[in-house]
């Protein structure tokens, strides 16, 4: 079974390792709870 | 600039046109280097008669980088046999040579390793008893964490540590002995500029001719440095006899790697160099000259202390890269394997399926004939198999099978992790859902809304954009966004938006939770297929799991992030999906949500 999520465009910075790997076609063993990555929306908000 | 030559800032720009504020960061980059010596060890001052490295220990692991030195000396084993070790560190592996037929085998093999703050730094030992024919046994294995070993306070060089068989209950097997120091930075930094300097030194003299400074110079590959070679002589020809010494090479590199970097790549393995970082940048050159020149005892080149282990067979091809060995159609006989990167433990791992399952799985899924047969009547088939399954394991005789599955997982199952003791699941399904104990998952930043967490235990792969997913990994050729939401659901919020796939093994805790905080907007059930959502299926151009597998597709209102759409896609056999929290429900991050179960 797998889980997918959908973030909106440009709301996520996803964590560089996990990006890094994936680019590669390798899948990273995680844990739950732990970090995804950060919002942007905050940023481009403030910037606005 | 006040106080700012103690702080060291690797990321400050090198574009200033400032000379004082050049001269400080080039100050700033000599002490990165010199001072974490002072910092971080106390050098014992002997060597240790075995010719191996006086023993160098850190004081402080904050904000480390450098070169460690392990040396696999000896083991006591339990039996008489050949015997070989591996390091298995990051990415790679490494294995030593085979000892003679005996019980205390020794080895004196030594490798540098990159040993960092946020890098990997646990090592893990396995000894293997060695066969001539077939595949060489895991006997014991050991985990040692160099950054914590090195900043012990400790008289002895040396440090014997217990070899644990892999199966329960972990007897110890045997004992290894090894040591762990430190290269001194400034000894990196003089060995580094003594490597590039004999790639051109052609003459032996530890010298540089201009004729063999512009050599070095155009193997840098860098156009730029390559079209003012005289200047960068000059420059470096401090005393201006006319040749450049050791001395005044390592000098220029670490002036020129400041401001205007003469490498932009690595000249031995080819990786690009981060601008930003030139003290990984020297080491990772130092580590990948020495490859292949005899200074490592230990070989490398293996990706698992699995692979290290093949015996004979993998002799044929010691060089391995997980993109040769991966799954995929095109993979070939390595399909029966997937390596994986375990992000807490900092190295990869490789998980075995069995060899008839990845058969089938091709056979089906990565051919028109096989998914031909799909369309009449496997799919049904599938639904009924599924259903089956999920009405035997929701039996009690099914209970008898968990110690069995626990036993075929045992390095991938942690029990003490589990909420229930054994006895407490009385069908296989409520195993296969267990809880874990409270706290056993921390959740990353819990206070912080604006940090999105893992969904769950599984195998993650993240994309920024639906495109990289697409040139990635997902190669079914119907995917698309508004395919996998479904119908009811617009995927207009969701259009060149990010992708992250979860996806859970068997073995897994098989809860999956929020990775975001906010309201529960909706839940939309897809009636579909029960394909397998295995990477042999997902990379298949033919076949298409996310689009027309069942799924439940919840859109998550948040605060931080906006629409979230979080999918939970059922799979061949664990096809039940159940939620704990419904619509219009404010939920937290790291909250569980549901869980998959066997079913239909």
């Amino acid at each position: 079974s797998t889980v997918i999520c959908v973030f909106e465009k440009d709301s996520i910075q996803i964590d560089e390792d996990l990006l890094a790997n994936s680019s590669r076609s390798l899948e990273t063993l995680v844990r739950v709870g732990t970090k995804l990555g950060l919002s942007t929306r905050k940023v481009s908000q403030t910037d606005l | 600039m006040g106080n700012g030559n103690s702080k060291i800032d690797s990321s400050s720009s090198s574009s200033s046109s400032d000379p004082d504020a050049e001269e400080s960061r080039i100050a700033r980059f000599k002490d990165r280097v010199h001072l974490r010596r002072f910092l971080r060890r106390r050098r014992k001052g002997t060597t240790n008669g075995r010719g191996f490295h006086s023993h160098t220990k850190l004081g402080s692991v904050e904000d480390f980088a450098g070169i460690a030195i392990l040396t696999l000396i000896r083991a006591r084993m339990n039996f008489k046999d050949k015997w070989l070790a591996c390091v298995s560190f990051g990415e790679q592996t490494f294995r030593t040579g085979i000892s003679d037929h005996t019980k205390e085998p020794a080895w004196n093999s030594e490798k540098k390793l990159l040993l960092e703050k946020d890098g990997p730094h646990i090592a893990r030992i396995s000894v293997f008893e060695t066969n001539r024919i077939s595949r060489n046994n895991l006997v014991g294995y050991c985990e040692i964490d160099l950054l914590e070993f090195l900043s012990q306070d400790s008289d002895s060089d040396t440090e014997e540590l217990e070899l644990l068989d892999p199966s329960p209950p972990n007897a110890v097997v045997g004992k290894i002995s090894l040591s762990c120091s430190v290269e001194d930075p400034i000894e990196t930094e003089k060995r580094f500029a003594k490597r590039i300097l004999s790639i051109v030194d052609y003459n032996e003299d530890g010298e540089l001719s201009f004729p063999e400074f512009s050599d070095l110079i155009d193997a840098f590959g860098n156009q730029v440095a390559a079209s003012k070679k005289e200047e960068l002589f000059k420059a470096a020809d401090k005393n201006g006899d006319g040749v450049v010494t050791l001395d005044e090479l390592a000098a220029l590199l670490a002036a020129q790697q400041e401001k205007e970097p003469l490498m932009n790549c690595c000249p031995v393995c080819g990786e690009a160099l981060e601008v930003s970082d030139k003290l990984n940048n020297m080491i990772h050159l130092t580590l990948c000259f020495d490859e292949g020149t005899g200074n490592q005892v230990m070989t490398g080149g293996f990706l698992t202390d699995k692979q290290a282990a093949y015996g004979w067979m993998f002799k044929l091809s010691e060089w391995a890269h997980f993109s040769s060995y991966d799954v995929g159609l095109n993979s070939g006989s390595s399909a029966s394997h997937i390596v994986v990167y375990d992000r807490q433990k900092k190295r990869l791992v490789e998980e075995i399926i069995d060899g008839k399952i990845v058969l089938s799985m091709r056979a089906i899924y990565q051919s028109k004939v096989g998914l031909t047969l799909m369309d009449k009547g496997v799919k049904e088939l599938l639904h009924s198999i599924s259903e089956k399954q999920g009405k035997r394991m929701d039996s009690v005789e099914s209970a008898k099978d968990i110690p069995h599955f626990i036993e075929s997982f045992k390095d991938q199952i942690n029990m003490n992790e589990v909420k229930h003791p054994l006895e407490y699941f009385k069908t296989f399904n409520e195993f296969f859902i267990r809880e874990l104990k409270p706290g056993v998952r921390p959740i990353a930043h819990v206070e912080c809304d604006d940090v999105a967490v893992c969904a769950a235990d599984c195998r993650l792969m993240a994309f920024k954009s639906i495109d990289d997913s697409l040139r990635l990994w997902i190669k079914g050729r119907k995917f698309s966004v508004q395919g996998l939401l479904g119908q009811d659901i617009s995927a207009r919020a969701f259009m060149d938006g990010s992708l992250v796939i979860f996806r859970l093994a068997p073995q897994d805790y098989h809860r999956f939770h929020f990775p975001v905080s906010g309201f529960i907007e909706q839940i939309v059930d897809i009636p579909g297929c029960l394909y397998t959502v295995n990477p042999i299926a997902v990379n298949s151009k033919y076949c298409n799991v996310f689009t027309e597998n069942k799924r439940s597709v919840s859109i998550i209102s948040s605060s931080d992030f906006g629409k979230v759409a979080f999918v939970a896609i059922g799979a061949t056999m664990v096809g039940s999906i159940t939620f704990r929290k419904g619509k219009g429900d404010y939920v937290k991050k790291g909250e569980e949500f549901g869980y998959f179960s066997f079913g239909g």
